[in-house]
């Protein structure tokens, strides 16, 4: 299916925002661990964590977006996402990797690596999904 | 009288985009 518009980058992407964990401890974004999304995955009873490997990397329709392929979880389902250049991804083992690094520590002052091809990423799905 | 600012606190899942693959079958 065709992506959607590209997501505008959300608030808490910002140095210093305070993320509460599923067990109720508080964090800065930028202190967040691998560690910290699996545990909070395994605590909650509707999400499930799942890896999802970055597999094209296009041009999106706007010159500050890009088209991210992913293959999601052992089912290796395609899921496309439109996203700004800026926008992180938290990556396994390496935390916040995005297209343009660049661009998000000048916007959000939050230190990221450069999003490729293989990254493997934190994401979710629902628990019991039908 | 100042009130005190409340400092906000976000989900850790918010940070994650949810990729649940649609079931197509």
């Amino acid at each position: 299916s065709p992506p959607s518009s590209p997501v505008a980058l959300p608030p808490f992407f910002m140095r210093g925002s305070i993320i509460q964990l599923a067990d109720g401890e508080l964090k800065r974004v930028e202190d967040l661990k691998t560690e910290d999304f699996i545990q909070s995955a395994e605590i909650s009873s509707e999400l499930k964590i799942d890896s999802s490997t970055v597999e094209r990397i296009d041009n999106g329709q706007s010159p500050n977006a890009v088209v991210i392929q992913f293959s999601v979880g052992e089912l290796k389902a395609q899921v496309c996402v439109e996203v700004l250049l800026e926008y992180p991804f938290f990556v396994f083992g390496q935390g916040w990797s995005s297209c343009c690094p660049d661009r998000t520590t000048q916007l959000f002052e939050l230190s990221c690596a450069k999003l490729c091809v293989g990254d493997v990423c934190v994401s979710l799905t629902l628990r019991g999904l039908r | 009288n100042v009130e005190p600012r409340s400092v906000p606190v976000f989900p850790w899942h918010s940070l994650v985009p949810f990729l649940a693959p649609t079931q197509s079958d």
